[in-house]
C-alpha cells in the first residue's frame, strides 16, 4: 500500500483506507480447497497456473475433478503434490511471491501420466506447459520439489492400506476399489467415528446430531436430545419451555417452534372441517361468538391456503370444555396469528365451533401460453 | 441451457431473473407466492446484503423488458443453514421480496411439491434459463427438455461429489441438453396430470457445462426441503415479533 492502492486477491485494484497496513495487502492468501488442505505450505496466491482466479473457481475447475480422479491410477507418487502447487500456488508471505513447482516436478508427472489420460481420451491439461517452470536449483528456494514426508493422497482421498489413494466417496460404497479391498475394511460407523442410525443402519457425522435436521429415515438422530420436565414442552431446537407457553401467540422457543403449527383443519381438508387451535399443545376448538369473515381469512392465510370458501358455525354436542374464545378486545391487538388472538378457559354461550374451508392456492398454471387458434 | 431452444413470452411465468449491479443478470430464480422465490444459496457467495440485489419477473429479453416486466427488490435473504460451499450441499435459498407482485398471465408462482414427493427416473421435465448456451449468454430465455436421472446412476457421473438425497440428476449422458452458468437457481418443472406445473429442482451445478467432459446437470430437490421452505415463508410472515 505504499502508493496508495491495494492488489485484491483478482489482479484489480482499489484504493486502501488511510489505516491498511502493509500485511493487509498480501496477496497471499489461506487456503480453503479442500483437495491441497495437507500441503506443507499453507497460503497460496491467485491466479495461479491453470488462470482461475479465485480459489472458489478451482474448486469447480475441471482440473480440480481431472487430478484426483488420475492419482487413483498411482501413475506418479507425486501427482497430487504437483497438481496443488499448480493448482494452488505457494505463496511466500514474507516476500508475497508466488513459489512455482520446478520443472522437473512438471516434466516426471506429465511423463507418466498423461498416456494414462490418452487411454482413457482426455488430454493432459493445456495450461500445464512445464517450460514455465524454472529448473531445479540448490538453494530449493526459486521452485517447489516434493519432501520426503509429503503426502500421497489429497484429504478428498481415502489411502489403501497398499499405500494407494482412492477417492473418499468410494470408501464404504460397496465396492472394493483398492487393490488390497482395504476401502471396504472397518465400515462400520463405529468404527469410522461416525454416529449410526439404528434403523437404517446409515452413518452420519457427529456434527448433525441432535441439530434441529433430521437426517436417519426415522428421525432418531433428533430424538433423546433433551429431558424436559413433565409441565415442559421439546422445541425443535431441544430447549425445553412450559407447555402453557406452547401456542400462546409468543415466540418461547429460540427457534420460534413452539408457534408452529398452531392453527389447523382437522383431517380432511377438501370438505368442511373444524378450526382447530394447539393451544398448550392440546385441541382446541374455536368458538363462533363474535366470529369475523377476516378471521377466517387470517385463519386460512396462516396456513399456506387460500381464500377462505366457507365459514360455517356446528352446534357442539356434547358437555365440552376446551374453548377457545375470541379475546374482548382481540381488534385492537393488532396480532400477526389468529391463535394470539384467542384465550381459553371461558364458557362459549352459543356452544357452536368453526367449520371453515379454504381455497388452494392458484399455482403451476400458463395462460399466456394458451394455444391459439390460427 | 445447452442444446435448448428460445421460449416465447408467457411460457414459463415463474421464471424469474435475480440481477445484481454492475453485473445485471446473475441468475435465476422462481416465483412460489406472491412475495416468495425459491433460487439456490450458491448465487448469493460474496453477495449477502439484500440491498444489492434485485428481482425481475414477466421479462423473456433480457434486454427489452416488456410491458408485463415486473421489478421488485429484496427484503430478506434466508440460505439454509447447512448450505456447504465446499460439496455444494442444501444449495437452496428463499428470498422475500419488498412487496408482492401482481398475478397476471406473464407473471404466476408455480406449484411446489408435496413432502417428499418423488419424481422417477426417465420422466421428462423443462429447464429454463438466461444461463450460458455453449457458445454465448443468449438475452432471451432458453427452454429444454431433460429426462429425470437417478441418483445411483448419477453418482458414477460424478466421482469426486456424492451426490445426496438434497440433489436430484437430470439430462443425458451425452450432456445434449443441460443447464448452464448463469442457469443457477432456475426452475427444473414437470407437469403434473392436471395440467399444473411443479417445481421439483433448482439448477445447482454439474460438470463443466461446455468442456469436455459431458453428463447430466444437479438440481437442488425441493420436495426435501418442503417442511424448511413453509416454515422460513410462515415465521416470515406471521412470527415479526
Amino acid at each position: 500500500c505504499l502508493y496508495n492502492s491495494c492488489l485484491d486477491s483478482c489482479g484489480g485494484s482499489s484504493f486502501c483506507d488511510p489505516n491498511t497496513s502493509l500485511n493487509n495487502c498480501s496477496q497471499c492468501e489461506p487456503i480453503t480447497l479442500e483437495l491441497c488442505m495437507n500441503l506443507p505450505y499453507n497460503y497460496t496466491q491467485y491466479p495461479n497456473y491453470l488462470g482461475h482466479r479465485t480459489q472458489n473457481e478451482a474448486s469447480i475447475s475441471w482440473e480440480s475433478s481431472l487430478f484426483p480422479a488420475l492419482v487413483q491410477t498411482n501413475c506418479y507418487k507425486y501427482l497430487m503434490f504437483f497438481a496443488c502447487t499448480i493448482l494452488v500456488p505457494k505463496c511466500d508471505v514474507n516476500t508475497s511471491q508466488r513459489i512455482p513447482p520446478c520443472r522437473v516436478l512438471c516434466e516426471h508427472s506429465k511423463e507418466r501420466c498423461e498416456s494414462v489420460l490418452g487411454i482413457v481420451g482426455l488430454q493432459w491439461p493445456e495450461d500445464t506447459d512445464c517450460n514455465q517452470f524454472p529448473e531445479e536449483s540448490s538453494d530449493n528456494e526459486t521452485c517447489l520439489m516434493p519432501g520426503e514426508d509429503v503426502e500421497e493422497c489429497s484429504p478428498s482421498h481415502f489411502k489403501c492400506r497398499s499405500g494407494r489413494c482412492v477417492l473418499a466417496s468410494r470408501r464404504c460404497d460397496g465396492q472394493a476399489d483398492c487393490d488390497d479391498d482395504s476401502d471396504e475394511e472397518n465400515c462400520g460407523c463405529k468404527e469410522r467415528d461416525l454416529w449410526e442410525c439404528p434403523s437404517s443402519k446409515q452413518c452420519l457425522t457427529h456434527s448433525v446430531i441432535c441439530d434441529g435436521f433430521p437426517d436417519c429415515p426415522d428421525d432418531m438422530d433428533e430424538k433423546n436430545c433433551s429431558f424436559c420436565q413433565d409441565d415442559e414442552l421439546e422445541c425443535v431446537n431441544h430447549q425445553c419451555v412450559s407447555r402453557d407457553q406452547w401456542c400462546d401467540g409468543q415466540a418461547d422457543c429460540l427457534d420460534s417452534s413452539d408457534e408452529w403449527n398452531c392453527v389447523t383443519l382437522s383431517k380432511n381438508v377438501n370438505s368442511s372441517s373444524f378450526l382447530t387451535v394447539h393451544r398448550s399443545a392440546v385441541e382446541h376448538q374455536v368458538c363462533v361468538d363474535g366470529w369475523q369473515e377476516t378471521l377466517s381469512q387470517l385463519a386460512c392465510k396462516q396456513m399456506g391456503l387460500g381464500e377462505p370458501s366457507v365459514t360455517e358455525s356446528v352446534q357442539e354436542q356434547e358437555q365440552y370444555l376446551q374453548w377457545l374464545v375470541l379475546h374482548s378486545n382481540w381488534e385492537s391487538l393488532n396480532g400477526t396469528t389468529l391463535h394470539e388472538l384467542l384465550v381459553k378457559g371461558q364458557s362459549c354461550p352459543s356452544r357452536s365451533k368453526i367449520s371453515l374451508l379454504c381455497s388452494k392456492l392458484d399455482c403451476g398454471r400458463r395462460p399466456a401460453a394458451r394455444m391459439n387458434k390460427r | 441451457i445447452l442444446g435448448g431452444r428460445t421460449s416465447r413470452p408467457g411460457r414459463w411465468p415463474w421464471q424469474c431473473s435475480l440481477q445484481s449491479e454492475p453485473s445485471g443478470h446473475i441468475c435465476g430464480c422462481v416465483l412460489i407466492a406472491r412475495k416468495w422465490v425459491l433460487t439456490v444459496a450458491h448465487c448469493f457467495e460474496g453477495r449477502e446484503n439484500a440491498d444489492v440485489w434485485k428481482v425481475v419477473f414477466g421479462i423473456n429479453n433480457l434486454d427489452h423488458p416488456s410491458t408485463f416486466t415486473q421489478t421488485r427488490l429484496v427484503k430478506t435473504i434466508i440460505l439454509h443453514p447447512r448450505y456447504s460451499r465446499a460439496v455444494v450441499d442444501y444449495d437452496i435459498s428463499i428470498v422475500e421480496l419488498s412487496e408482492e407482485i401482481s398475478e397476471t398471465s406473464y407473471v404466476r408462482p408455480v406449484c411446489l411439491p408435496h413432502k417428499g414427493q418423488l419424481l422417477e427416473p426417465d420422466t421428462y421435465c423443462s429447464i429454463t434459463g438466461w444461463g450460458h448456451m455453449g457458445n454465448k449468454m443468449p438475452f432471451k430465455l432458453q427452454e429444454g427438455e431433460v429426462r429425470i436421472i437417478s441418483l445411483e446412476q448419477c453418482q458414477s457421473y460424478f466421482d469426486m461429489k456424492t451426490i445426496t438425497t438434497r440433489m436430484i440428476c437430470a439430462g443425458y449422458e451425452s450432456g445434449t441438453v443441460d443447464s448452464c452458468m448463469g442457469d443457477s437457481g432456475g426452475p427444473l418443472v414437470c407437469e403434473q396430470p392436471q395440467g399444473q406445473w411443479t417445481l421439483f429442482g433448482l439448477t445447482s451445478w454439474g460438470s463443466i457445462c461446455f468442456s469436455k467432459v459431458l453428463g447430466p446437470g444437479v438440481y437442488s430437490n425441493v420436495s426435501y426441503f418442503i417442511e424448511w421452505i413453509e416454515r422460513q415463508i410462515y415465521i416470515h410472515t406471521f412470527l415479526l415479533n
